[in-house]
């Protein structure tokens, strides 16, 4: 379960974002669910020092402007990046 | 919507009028930039490990933009980038409730580069990989007013105060008492030594979307969309259950979980498991399983692809 701390761990967060959205428009409920594995597991990257989760959020931003999304918040942890998307 | 970002692979889950493929260009070429992974192919298209896309057909599919109007011209694209892949339709295609399916053969030299120690430790996860995703449209009206809140959208012009702590910000705190209120963080039994981390939002004037993180590595996600006519509800996760329950829960558990919440008229549920004989979830769900007595089966169909094995099942409300 849950605890209210969840509100404030937060990696990153956009407030302006937040307070400014509006879905009125998101009509529909299906997602597209994309998964790219580049190697099949973290063992298998040849030089460890660099990895997905090198590449600085501004460029996953950028990425995901292509994609109409906009990020709300970022939770970390030691093995993932887990973005929460507007739309 | 949700991204997650692990070492080695990314999982996109994007809603609404999204344009998911046209993402795919870039996040190759910065790849390719900025941690020096070259998975081009002579002929320019690209071969890493895996690849899946998937969708449930969609309700409105005029309103989506370009290539995503039409399953068969989201298929042409991907080609343009994959030269093994295989596209599928699955489940009856005359209701407009079937599901697509377009996965790339699996890239083995990727498997080459490997630290063999490293591999060893992690065996377990590599070869148990699974997800499973429940896909409901027509909630139960008291189930999708819990995801509506109708706060105050404030206009772009309007100052927002940068000194607002996280806890301040309405759209997570509201997202964060959805989540609780609906019992939406106990799906999983979690053992003693568990950690879970959570980020939901409200957004307004209705739907939800949350990210649930479980022992820093497994995710689960829901998006609601609850208006009135066309409500719906997905379920994702890549959470071994029967390892992180110590053994209490299997995937049926947790689907009745997630129906009680929203209750739908319908649902369609699809499950990918790498290794089906350590998978107590893949030979329930195959069996003749009680989900209660509202449903009945309409579909079940299995699918050999390559190094995974597909369910698919769906049910409708008696």
């Amino acid at each position: 379960t849950i605890t209210i701390k969840e509100l404030t761990n937060h990696s990153y967060i956009d407030h302006e974002l937040s307070a400014t959205l509006d879905s009125t428009e998101a009509f529909e409920g299906p997602e597209k669910l994309l998964e790219i594995w580049f190697y099949p597991d973290p063992c298998a990257i040849p030089d460890k020092t660099k990895t997905l989760r090198s590449i600085p959020v501004q460029i996953w931003t950028d990425i995901l402007k292509l994609v109409k999304c906009e990020v709300l918040s970022i939770k970390s942890t030691k093995c993932m990046d887990a973005f929460l998307l507007s739309e | 919507s949700s991204l997650f970002v692990y070492d080695h692979k990314i999982t996109m889950k994007t809603c609404g009028t999204t344009t998911t493929l046209f993402c795919l260009e870039e996040v190759f070429k910065q790849v390719n930039l900025l941690l020096n992974w070259n998975c081009t192919l002579d002929n320019g298209k690209f071969s890493p490990y895996k690849v899946f896309y998937s969708r449930r057909s969609f309700m409105f599919p005029s309103k989506q933009r370009s290539i995503h109007r039409n399953w068969n011209d989201e298929v042409d694209y991907l080609n343009k980038f994959f030269t093994n892949g295989k596209s599928y339709t699955v489940g009856r295609s005359d209701q407009g409730t079937h599901w697509n399916l377009y996965v790339t053969d699996t890239n083995e030299d990727s498997l080459l580069n490997g630290d063999t120690e490293c591999h060893e430790t992690n065996n377990y996860e590599y070869n148990n990989d699974e997800t499973v995703e429940i896909l409901m449209t027509g909630l139960n009206h008291k189930c999708a007013d819990q995801f509506v809140c109708n706060r105050e959208v404030k206009s772009a012009t309007s100052s927002i105060d940068e000194k607002d702590n996280d806890a301040d910000d309405e759209g997570h705190l509201l997202g964060y008492n959805m989540t609780k209120k609906t019992g939406l963080d106990k799906i999983y039994h979690e053992s003693k030594n568990s950690c879970f981390h959570h980020d939901a939002f409200a957004f307004s004037p209705c739907g939800y979307s949350s990210n649930m993180i479980i022992d820093d590595k497994y995710y689960y996600t829901l998006h609601v969309t609850p208006e009135k006519g066309w409500s719906y509800a997905s379920f994702e996760s890549n959470v071994p259950v029967n390892a992180v329950s110590d053994n209490k829960q299997d995937n049926v558990d947790v689907l009745q979980k997630v129906l009680k919440v929203f209750q739908p008229t319908e649902f369609c549920l699809t499950f990918f498991c790498k290794n089906i004989q350590n998978s107590r979830s893949f030979q329930r769900l195959i069996s003749d399983i009680d989900i209660g007595p509202k449903y009945t089966k309409i579909d079940k169909i299995i699918y050999d692809l390559d190094d995974y094995q597909l369910l698919y099942l769906r049910f409708e409300m008696k």
